[in-house]
């Protein structure tokens, strides 16, 4: 039997609301180690990939490698089932074909339980190179949505330039252009309200704003974003999960013709 | 104008 209980629930809640818009159907890979999920969006331009380790989770148990295919639309309606506070079970029996979610008040006088019809997804799995990338911008989560979301009244790219005074998000479009230059933190109250670059070299790059606007729906997830950029290579988004683990979205660059 | 890639250029399928 798989069954994974989340005190803290609503990671789970911002989890899914955080993907759903990019994933329709997804694989959660079930192990001893922990739960994972890796998928493409339906245009093959980006990549989702979570990982929530066992520890994250109490009590966490896991009898044998299961794949649990899930319509993430029907998660996220479930979810919203649940309160905020709520401690969320997933739990799956073993040659079930369904899973079942099981919401828990804080008081355990609400218990509430849905059986999820699992689906079967065929999903190309991908190998994700380790890379050490030539500039690594970490930055609040709240900034980098803003960004995003001030970028796309003026088009549908942004290019994305870091050197050693910042980062700079740039674009232009038919109404005219702008840019938003961060530059690294100096001092601040709070190590999540810093701006950092750590640059092995100045690089340059443009991103479709559609799927950054879509990552950065991520936000609540965690205060601070990690940006790392490498020439010719995929952008790596990454929101950490708490202590347990990371959601992580690559996106492939746009090229100049 | 920029043509955009796709994320398999990038990643091997297993």
């Amino acid at each position: 039997m798989f069954e994974a209980r989340l005190p803290q629930g609503q990671i789970l809640k911002k989890l899914i609301e955080a993907v759903r818009e990019l994933v329709t159907d997804a694989n959660f890979e079930c192990k001893p180690s922990g739960l994972s999920l890796q998928a493409m969006d339906s245009s093959h331009v980006s990549l989702v990939s979570l990982l929530m380790r066992a520890d994250g989770f109490d009590p966490y148990q896991c009898d044998r490698n299961r794949t649990l295919g899930i319509n993430l639309r029907t998660l996220a309606s479930v979810l919203k089932c649940s309160s905020n506070d709520d401690i969320i079970t997933i739990r799956a029996e073993d040659d079930g074909d369904s899973a079942i979610l099981i919401f828990e008040s804080p008081s355990s006088d609400r218990l509430s339980e849905f059986d999820l019809k699992l689906v079967d997804i065929d999903n190309e799995q991908l190998v994700i190179p380790d890379t050490q990338y030539d500039a690594v911008v970490r930055m609040p989560s709240a900034e980098f949505q803003r960004i995003v979301r001030d970028m796309q009244i003026l088009g549908d790219s942004v290019t994305i330039a870091c050197s050693k005074d910042g980062v700079k998000f740039s674009a232009n479009g038919e109404i005219g252009s702008g840019s938003v230059r961060l530059k690294q933190s100096s001092a601040v109250d709070s190590e999540d309200d810093a701006v950092t670059v750590d640059l092995q070299q100045a690089v340059s790059l443009t991103f479709a704003l559609r799927y950054l606007s879509l990552f950065s729906k991520a936000a609540p997830l965690s205060p601070t974003v990690t940006l790392s950029f490498s020439k010719d290579v995929p952008l790596l988004v990454e929101f950490r999960i708490a202590d347990m683990g990371h959601l992580r979205f690559y996106l492939a660059p746009k090229i100049d013709e | 104008s920029y043509l955009q890639e796709g994320i398999v250029q990038y990643f091997v399928p297993i």
